[in-house]
């Protein structure tokens, strides 16, 4: 069981046994980006039969063969990876620098969803892509509607 | 396990509807759906009971700002089961998206269908500090399954990354605007509205007047926060919750007799009506004669037929005007009687202002709203507004008591949505 010694199991600790894999590096930051949609938006089919296409096929990123076909010295750093990056931090109010400093990777270790940022359904038309693409825009809301004033009271 | 599975993934009526939904590509079409945490997939960490609260608030949170309800359903064939919800660790419950164990991923969604918990997070329950909140995540996570995408602004519910929160979240304008793109706004007809008016002293000991809006409806209300757009977070409630010795459900109309001699509010029903105790919050049992409430509406109305569909009080002219079908009828509060030349059609005391652009009779609802120093006539999911003496100083052409074009109730009073009775009381 999980370890915990108060009556209520406020102060249960996961063992440990199972932490997820932490960005850390290039290759890690590469595949974050890749696994949510940030390089090209990621399959994400609605039907729960899970036929999902395999996550977006990595080596060919890793290669640095980049569609215009040039090798790089560094497999990661591609112009496709810098572009992905600053998507994923402009959309993440950090500053836009293209490299993988600390703040990226404090950002993209913090607990998220798994569905991806970028995703597309086998039914969700191309328009739901462009909107999805528009940064802050969510699908259909209008931004010029004012928020609410209030902080959320106590329910 | 392999049965299991197959039911779980192929069952032919779950994909036909599924094609039906991809065919639409944007969301469920129902208006009911069926929830279950599967037994197969209940968390260690907190107990049972807590789970299945949290995915109730979880799912009543989106119903108070969506015209859809949400059922848990433990007993009906899985094929039936609209939105699945389960916890697990690394592979789990046949899905194809491992869980990372303790850390980033901690939840995940599938579009129309099912939601996935990495049981490795620390998730909590409401008002428990550390660790992630499982409400949080489960709304989140509801959000995609209705078919909302990632959004990234702050205060949005669908950001990616979780965001501890110090006291409770609720769904913003933007969030509930985003929704209601795919589902569309809330509508329906309203038994009775009302400014509930209170006598405070303010921190100067000056006599302050505060008002609330109440918005009523078969068993429940809302309480309506006109500076916030909204309802109050948690509504709709029961009325007998709120209001105790009125009846439960289906209130006619509410009347608040306020003169400077006066002070009395009265609820009707059918051929009764009850007066209601400002002080001590509920309804007297009897009235200074000892006469007991509730008493039938002939007695102290004489002239006024019962039931009603609804009634107001003018201050201006210290008249009770009551409504029934293409009908109104004006009470002398003075005199105690119905006014000479009453009762009138409703399309003559209340000429339509642009032709034919009357709801001609069967008034659901007359309400006097402080915040528009206006009267409101709502009938099924539209108002037509009372021209005002501040609108006709501006515009004399227009009639008196002239009824403006019609619009619907949801734009000018946002968000209020029911919530399925089984989620009515949490």
């Amino acid at each position: 069981e999980k370890l915990f010694h108060s009556r209520d199991h406020s102060d249960i600790r996961s063992s440990g046994l199972h932490q997820a894999e932490l960005v850390s590096d290039l290759l890690s930051a590469q595949q974050y980006l890749s696994k949510y949609g940030w390089t090209e938006p990621v399959p994400w089919d609605p039907s729960r039969s899970g036929d999902i296409e395999p996550l977006e096929d990595i080596s060919r990123f890793q290669q640095g063969i980049h569609d215009s076909g040039q090798e790089f010295a560094e497999p990661t750093k591609t112009p496709l990876f810098i572009e992905a990056l600053k998507k994923f931090q402009k959309l993440n109010n950090l500053p836009i620098t293209g490299k993988l400093d600390e703040a990226t990777i404090n950002a993209m270790n913090k607990p998220r969803c798994g569905v991806p940022d970028n995703q597309t359904t086998k039914a969700r038309s191309a328009e739901a892509q462009t909107l999805l693409k528009s940064p802050g825009n969510p699908v259909g809301s209008s931004e010029n509607m004012n928020m609410s004033p209030n902080p959320p009271k106590i329910r | 396990k392999k049965r299991f599975l197959d039911m779980l993934m192929y069952s032919n009526k779950y994909k036909k509807e599924q094609e039906e939904l991809q065919k639409a590509g944007k969301a469920f079409s129902k208006k009911l759906l069926k929830w279950r945490l599967i037994g197969e997939g209940y968390s260690s960490q907190l107990s049972i009971n807590e789970q299945r609260y949290v995915f109730r608030l979880a799912f009543r949170m989106w119903s108070e700002v969506m015209p859809l309800d949400f059922e848990e359903d433990n007993t009906s064939p899985f094929s039936q089961i609209d939105i699945r919800l389960g916890f697990g660790t690394g592979r789990h419950l046949g899905c194809t998206r491992t869980f990372d164990g303790s850390g980033q991923e901690f939840a995940h969604a599938w579009f129309l269908g099912d939601i996935h918990f990495d049981d490795d997070e620390h998730f909590t329950a409401p008002n428990s500090d550390n660790g992630i909140s499982l409400l949080k995540v489960a709304v989140h996570e509801i959000g995609h399954v209705l078919g909302l995408s990632h959004i990234h602004r702050t205060g949005s519910i669908m950001q990616p990354n979780y965001i501890p929160q110090e006291s409770g979240f609720e769904l913003d304008w933007s969030d509930r605007k985003a929704i209601q793109t795919l589902y569309g706004s809330c509508e329906g007809p309203f038994d009775t509205v009302f400014d509930w008016v209170r006598m405070e002293r303010n921190q100067y000991g000056e006599l302050v007047v505060r008002y609330n809006s109440y918005f009523f409806r078969n068993s429940w209300y809302w309480m309506y926060e006109n500076r916030n757009n909204r309802t109050r977070y948690g509504d709709p409630i029961p009325i007998s919750t709120g209001w105790q010795g009125i009846p439960v459900q289906n209130i006619d109309a509410f009347v608040h007799v306020w003169t400077w001699t006066r002070d009395s509010r009265y609820f009707f029903k059918g051929a009764l009506f009850w007066r209601y105790d400002s002080e001590n919050d509920k309804a007297y049992s009897q009235d200074t004669q000892g006469r007991r409430y509730p008493r039938p509406i002939y007695e102290a109305f004489p002239g006024v037929p019962s039931p009603i569909d609804t009634a107001f009080f003018d201050r201006r002219t210290q008249h009770i005007y009551f409504f029934r079908d293409v009908l109104v009828y004006a009470f002398d509060i003075n005199r105690n009687q119905v006014a000479p030349s009453f009762p009138k059609t409703i399309t003559s005391f209340f000429p339509a202002v642009v032709p034919n652009n009357h709801p001609k009779g069967s008034i659901d609802v007359a309400y006097y709203s402080y915040m528009h120093s206006s009267l409101f006539l709502f009938k099924g999911k539209e108002f037509w507004k009372v021209v005002n003496e501040k609108e006709r100083r501006n515009n004399p052409s227009l009639p008196l008591n002239g009824l403006l074009p019609k619009r619907a109730i949801s734009e000018q009073w946002f968000d209020i949505c029911n919530v399925h009775t089984s989620l009515l009381k949490m």
